[in-house]
């Protein structure tokens, strides 16, 4: 464990603390793509089972029940106790062109041929990807709530933070992760565009607002 | 080659 990695998880666990916070206290789901964080259940589901058979820390063991606890929990508000709020015809990118590719990249691209490491990469891959439909979403209606855009900032933040967290591992472990890497780098690259318009315009007081 | 980590990150 190191500095980077620490706060990633922090960052991690802030934004979806942050998401259900908003969706608490609006008592709306409004701006929030369903199909986002559907994709996290997949992810943290596929990955985070591993809780059964590798034990790591209590730490990494306490954070994988709450990933997948709160993102099953998310869902449960967003598909029942606030649907009326949930608007799936804004919601509209096609989840199997991200869902097939990260199947297709896994049966490649993984550390052992068995069901788990398969698993593994799909989840990596999956993640690296699961806020597009979000990031589509913000990308048709153009303007969000200033809370959703910290839930997203604080997602970003901990995949940026991510990065030094391999490069620090790299030089004083010397190990390097080819899969988990790739995918982050990847991943944090989705939110530069968000982050440039979260950093101009929502820190210094303005709306969050796309360019027409 | 370095080895692989054991997916010991979240």
């Amino acid at each position: 464990m190191n500095l980077f990695r620490l706060l990633g998880d922090l960052s991690h666990l802030a934004s979806i603390l942050v998401l259900l916070h908003k969706i608490q206290t609006s008592r709306s789901c409004r701006g929030i793509s369903f199909k986002t964080q559907a994709l996290y259940v997949a992810v943290f589901v596929a990955r985070y089972l591993d809780l059964f058979w590798r034990y790591i820390s209590l730490y990494n063991s306490a954070m994988k029940v709450f990933f997948i606890g709160s993102s099953c929990y998310i869902l449960y508000l967003m598909k029942y106790r606030y649907r009326p709020t949930n608007d799936p015809s804004i919601d509209t990118f096609r989840i199997e062109y991200l869902l097939v590719p990260c199947a297709i990249l896994s049966l490649i691209f993984n550390y052992n041929f068995m069901p788990t490491e398969i698993l593994w990469s799909f989840s990596i891959f999956l993640e690296s990807v699961a806020i597009l439909p979000q990031l589509f979403m913000l990308q048709r209606t153009g303007e969000a709530e200033a809370i959703t855009t910290h839930y997203l900032a604080a997602l970003g933040i901990y995949r940026a933070l991510y990065i030094p967290n391999w490069i620090y591992r790299y030089f004083t472990e010397g190990v390097i992760d080819p899969i988990a890497v790739t995918a982050g780098i990847v991943q944090t690259g989705l939110y530069l565009d968000f982050f440039y318009v979260y950093f101009t315009k929502v820190l210094q007081g303005q709306k969050f607002e796309l360019p027409a | 080659v370095p080895p692989v980590q054991a997916h010991d990150e979240l």
